[in-house]
Formats: structure tokens, sequence, C-alpha cells
């Protein structure tokens, strides 16, 4: 919360937007704005009313430099916005830097997420140390569509103006944390040596060498990836790595991701029926890949670039009881496959499970 | 993906280090200089508790995950201190 705990004392606030950037259309922008208000008003009783000709209780202008408000803006990058607390007069007024390059995507800086972040600070809150939380200070870019307000936002908000008249109250995602007991991974892939760990819009990166794991928005890397990445796998040999979402998949040549994708998965063998990939990993000896899907499992051949015969196969016929598969990778001979919060390692050589462990384990809790 | 850093000027990271303290933790400007001589250099202790909001290694000194953090577009609203 601010220092004070300023805060409206109605819940139906106006506001107004002063002017308008070049870089977008006046429609973009008031579809940016209404989309950031409606951040805030799904989650609270507060509401949002558009006035033109008079003092609004949240004025949004685009200014440069020395504005008069004792708090100039740097040019491009640096300072991107800033917003005050809940008051009369300037108190609410959002002021976006114009000499930034704003767009309505990830090409540059998202406006609709700034201006959300800003209206936080219109409602009374400060910034947030959770680094998912839409309240964090720097800047990271979710694609507008995937977004969903964190649930540390919510809690904050809601402290402050209590909880929406909605029937069912929404609910947010929160930041993994590496030492949860309860984590649990959507997709995990070797890269170079590495480990990345996905989980929703993060990356969990763990160098053998660092004991820490780096938490990271996957679109920090890969702007252009969607969050919630469902399977992934790395062929050593050709080092790349293959990432798959429904019915889509992209490829990373090195550390970026090669021209042309996504694809469809059609093109690697799949029939129509199969709608997504649960997991998969590719044995470097063999140059086969394992794809899980469901209960059954398929294997491609990536010399042939085709899928072999006699697949799918039944998962627990080979793999022994470790039921569907959220994720897997190969690492020192071994595979690792994972099911909720536990872990299983499978050796190949012996064709059975050697050890069960808690997903987490990679990370040094 | 971070890349080898290129070696940069330390007089350019202090300054970034003391804007940046300044902007969001109130960090005081050092406008007498000869009373610093007889004061603790407040610096170390204001980078520690931005390494400590940011979940970074808290050193006090500008390690190069602190200079990344600080070198991030960000909003221009301090993140300890009420903005007025």
């Amino acid at each position: 919360f601010t220092e004070g705990n300023p805060k409206w004392k109605r819940n139906n606030l106006t506001y107004r937007i002063l002017n308008y950037t070049p870089l977008m259309g006046q429609a973009d922008v008031d579809e940016a704005i209404q989309k950031a208000l409606s951040v805030w008003s799904n989650v609270t009783p507060l509401t949002f009313e558009k006035i033109e000709d008079k003092e609004a209780d949240i004025m949004i202008s685009f200014v440069v430099r020395d504005h008069k408000d004792n708090s100039p803006f740097d040019g491009p990058n640096g300072l991107l916005a800033h917003a005050f607390q809940p008051g009369e007069a300037i108190g609410g007024d959002v002021h976006l830097d114009n000499e930034e390059y704003w767009t309505k995507d990830g090409r540059g800086y998202n406006l609709f997420i700034v201006i959300a972040h800003e209206l936080g600070h219109s409602l009374g809150l400060s910034h947030s140390t959770d680094p998912g939380a839409l309240m964090y200070p720097t800047y990271a870019y979710t694609d507008p569509k995937e977004f969903h307000l964190p649930q540390d936002d919510i809690d904050g908000i809601q402290a402050i103006y209590g909880q929406s008249n909605a029937p069912v109250q929404p609910t947010g995602p929160t930041t993994p944390q590496a030492c949860d007991p309860n984590l649990t991974f959507d997709a995990i892939t070797t890269l170079r040596g590495e480990m990345m760990f996905f989980k929703g819009r993060y990356i969990l990166r763990k160098h053998p060498q660092r004991t820490e794991a780096e938490l990271n928005f996957i679109s920090l890397f890969w702007p252009k990836l969607p969050s919630a990445i469902q399977a992934a796998y790395e062929n050593i040999e050709k080092d790349e790595v293959l990432l798959f979402k429904e019915d889509k998949y992209w490829v990373l040549r090195g550390y970026d991701i090669a021209p042309g994708y996504p694809r469809s998965i059609y093109r690697l063998g799949f029939p129509k029926t199969i709608k997504r990939v649960n997991a998969a990993y590719s044995d470097e000896t063999t140059g086969k890949t394992y794809f899980f899907i469901a209960d059954r499992y398929w294997r491609y051949d990536e010399n042939k670039r085709s899928m072999d015969h006699g697949y799918p196969r039944k998962i627990v016929s080979d793999f022994g009881k470790i039921g569907r598969v959220d994720a897997a990778f190969q690492k020192d001979g071994y595979v690792y496959f994972f099911h909720g919060t536990t872990q299983f390692q499978f050796d190949p050589r012996v064709k059975r499970i050697v050890r069960k462990m808690k997903s987490n384990s990679w990370f040094d809790c | 993906f971070p890349v080898a850093p290129e070696a940069e000027d330390e007089g350019k990271t202090i300054a970034l280090v003391e804007t940046y303290l300044q902007n969001f933790y109130n960090l005081q400007k050092d406008d007498q200089p000869h009373v610093r001589l007889k004061s603790v250099n407040p610096l170390p202790e204001k980078l520690k508790e931005m390494q400590a909001f940011f979940g970074l290694k808290v050193t006090g000194k500008p390690d190069l995950d602190t200079l990344e953090i600080m070198k991030k577009p960000r909003c221009g609203v301090p993140d300890i201190r009420r903005y007025v």
C-alpha cells in the first residue's frame, strides 16, 4: 500500500483522456485504457466513467521531459510512466512518457500493461516485491489477450476497496516459487546444458553451476511465444529446442525462435484427432523422440523425419506406472517424468523406474 | 540471454547507481562533499534496501544482477517512499 493508505472515498470514479500518442490510433488508445480500467473494476466494486469536458478524478495524458510536476521524464526507455496516489487535483493522474514507443502489441512498450500498472497507483497501490505482480516496478510484456490480474494485485486492491460485487470472486495466477512443495510444471527441457522449467508465464532456469534457479518471464526471452507451453524437448544433434502449445510448435535454433514458426503439429505426423502434446523428450543416442499424449506415447524418428510405425503405445506398457506425463526430459542417460508434484527417474537401459522424487528436486531447497 | 558484459566505465556505473537510488530509494543528493567525509556513506545501505526489494543477493555492492535491474525500463514511482 502507499504510505498513509490513501484511497478514493467514492467507488464511482471518473477518468478523462487529455491527449493521445501519435504512434497509435485513438481507438487503440481508448481500448487500451478501457481494458486497463476493467482490470481493476473486475475485482473490486469500483466503476469508471469517461468524461470529456471537466476535471476527472483520473486525468490521463501523454507528456515529455519536464511537465511541471517535479518528476520529469527522461526520453526513450528508462522511465515509462508515473501516476499519483488518490487525492484532489493531480491526485490519481496518470502521466505517460510520450517519447516511448507505445504499441498495442509487444513490438514496443505495451500501452495497456503500463496503464494498468499506473492505475494501480492511482487507486492507492504501491509497488509489489512479487516479480509476477502487475505492480512490480519493472516493465514486462504480457500479451493483453492472455493477461490475468495476478493474485498478489487482487489481494492488494481488495484490501483497499473490498471484493467485487460479482457472485463468484475472481482469482488470479500466483508466481511460481522453486521451493514450493506443491509446484508442478507445464514442460521441461534442457537447453545447451541448462534446464528450463516452464510454468504459466514463467521459466525457471537452472544452470548446473549455479545453486539458485532464475525466474523469468517467457516473454522476456521470446516475446512471440505464448504462455503455458505444454511440451518441450531439446534435439542436441541439431542444437534445436521444440516447444509445443495446442496444435502448434515453435523451434528455437540456439536461443532464437527460427523463422516460419509456429507450424502445425500435424506436419510431424500426428493424426488430426490429437489436439495437443503433454510432454516430450529426445533420446540423443537413438535419434528417437517420444511424445506423450494422455495415456499413450508416439515415437518420432528425427533422421527419417517421420513417426515410427506401431505407435501410439500405452505409456504403462513400456514406462511403468507413471500415469499421465506433464513434462519429461532426458539427462545423463536417464529420463525424468513429471506427474503433478511427483517425479520418476527412468533408466532406459533396464527399462524401469529407479527412483521417485518431488518434482522440484532439481532446485536446491 | 545474458552475454559477457563489456567493461563499463566505473564513473558511469556509480552515476547510474546514485541516480537510481536517488529516484527510487530516497538517497539524498550529496550537495556538501566536505560533510560526507565525516558522515557514514548511505549508498551501500540504500543499495541493500533495493537488492532486498528485488530479491537479489544483498551485498550493498553494484554487482551485475543489480545493475541489470537498474537498467530495465520501469515505472517512475519510487519503490519505498511516499510519492507526493
